[in-house]
């Protein structure tokens, strides 16, 4: 379901949270190639759609947002431990 | 598997327990992680044995919160566990969350130790994760069944990449416990006395056993409501969800959203001020929020104010302007103060005496777009909320595009 309003920005630091843990989401992080880099969370919100097989938007909608509140491994999905 | 393929370069691997969690026996626990080993052992040339003092190659521990490495645990739900490939040192070791509830049984109530140990083994013999739904190495856990629960075939295939085939002589079990089965308890069959709500005799069936088409033009609901924007109409155990989100009619069952609710609701209805949406069925009523169910519920319609006589409510429908909540019963309805949470004097009231031209029962209520939906039959009334007048009469499926 989608989030009540009030949740959003929550919900949005949760889904940052998540990616930093588990898709090597850094803030800030950006490529020299690319001369825009508009919403780098879309990147990686896109990596974690494949993932899962859910529609790649880029957008972080009710049901990636579902997926990423199920209780999982720690592990990260695309890279190693350092 | 991890980066640069790390894996045991020996066959005979050890392990030990390093301390338990208070949520299990020990021996459960020791048979759940034992169960866990003879998985990858069944498939692969790789023997476990465990050890009781000194470093063992793959340490087993349950912490919770910050436990000494760089990733902390998150308190309950969210990270269940980790573990670390093949190495020396932390290499292999597998972390559970004491924060989460272990258990040997498939709950709603908690995690299978067995499952989650399973899967963080496969991380300690140098598994990555999975993409493939239903692999044990998927990152998400799944509760299922474990009584002779079998490897997939993607974390056969993953391991044995690894480790190649079991030797011919390796078909017996190499761990200390050999494979038990834990028999298996639903939260309904651990409870003694049987809640009301589940007693056979005053659950209303399913009364449709097939979901009928949306264009069906003979389709009447159960129950309609919205929530959080989206609107969802019931008719058994099925949900028709129709969303500003997505373009399609999404199709569901009401155990994929609430699975412990009983299907077949009477009535439900929003009141979105408090992102509360209840749902009523027989002389019951239950309170969620999204997925998650409200703590107390269910609890008998009197404690809303109805009579003993009244068993069932028909349809509920919530006006967020003045804060009541009509209740359909029979030829009559009642309004329900929200505010005070009491029902109000004067009710109840015939509902043709004030909505005019509904001379029978409602099957369900909507409001919607600041005006009432009346559903009864295949029919539907769009009432004008004010004047508690039809605007005018439509199929009960117009809102699918048929």
């Amino acid at each position: 379901f989608p989030v009540v309003p009030e949740k959003e920005k929550e919900e949005m630091q949760f889904a940052k949270k998540y990616l930093e843990n588990f898709y090597d989401f850094k803030e800030g992080k950006s490529s020299l190639f690319k001369a825009k880099d508009l919403n780098p969370m879309s990147d990686k919100i896109r990596e974690m759609q494949s993932f899962f097989g859910l529609e790649v938007t880029g957008e972080l909608n009710h049901k990636t947002l579902d997926m990423m509140k199920k209780p999982r491994c720690g592990i990260p999905d695309i890279r190693s431990y350092s | 598997t991890f980066p640069l393929s790390p894996r045991w370069k020996k066959e005979d691997v050890t392990y030990r327990i390093l301390n338990y969690t208070p949520d299990m026996l020990q021996a459960d626990v020791e048979e759940a992680i034992a169960r866990a080993f003879q998985l990858w052992s069944s498939v692969t040339p790789l023997r476990f044995t465990r050890v009781y003092s000194g470093q063992a190659d793959i340490m087993i521990s349950f912490s919770s919160g910050f436990h000494g490495d760089f990733y902390s645990f998150d308190g309950p739900g969210g990270t269940l566990a980790h573990a670390y490939p093949p190495g020396s040192g932390i290499g292999g070791d597998a972390h559970f969350d004491e924060d989460e509830n272990w258990t040997k049984f498939t709950t709603s109530n908690g995690y299978n130790l067995f499952l989650v140990a399973a899967h963080e083994l496969g991380h300690s013999l140098g598994l990555g994760h999975s993409n493939v739904f239903g692999a044990l190495m998927y990152p998400i856990y799944m509760a299922r069944d474990t009584r002779d629960y079998k490897l997939p075939q993607d974390d056969i295939d993953g391991i044995q990449a690894l480790y190649g085939h079991p030797k011919e002589s390796a078909a017996l079990p190499t761990t200390a416990f050999p494979p038990q089965e834990p028999t298996e308890m639903t939260p309904a069959e651990a409870t003694t006395e049987m809640p009301p709500w589940e007693e056979p005799t005053k659950t209303t069936p399913s009364k449709t056993p097939v979901r009928p088409r949306d264009c069906d033009p003979h389709l009447s609901f159960d129950a309609v409501t919205t929530l959080r924007g989206e609107t969802l109409f019931f008719k058994g155990s099925y949900v028709w969800r129709l969303s500003p989100y997505f373009s399609e009619i999404e199709h569901d069952t009401i155990s994929s959203f609430w699975p412990s609710l009983v299907a077949g609701f009477d009535a439900a209805y929003e009141v979105d001020k408090r992102d509360r949406v209840l749902f009523f069925k027989d002389n019951h009523y239950w309170a969620v929020s999204g997925y998650n169910i409200e703590q107390g519920f269910p609890q008998p319609i009197q404690n809303l104010g109805f009579p003993t006589s009244v068993r069932k409510i028909d349809a509920a429908v919530h006006d967020e302007n003045t804060k009541k909540t009509y209740f359909f019963v029979g030829n009559k309805y009642w309004s329900f103060n929200e505010n005070t949470q009491s029902m109000e004097r004067g009710y109840p009231r015939k509902i043709a005496a004030d909505f005019q031209g509904i001379g029978h029962t409602v099957d369900a209520a909507l409001q919607k777009n600041g005006l009432f939906y009346f559903f009864h039959g295949a029919n539907q009334y769009e009432v004008d909320i004010k004047s508690k007048k039809i605007i005018r009469m439509m199929r009960s499926n117009s809102w699918f595009n048929c």
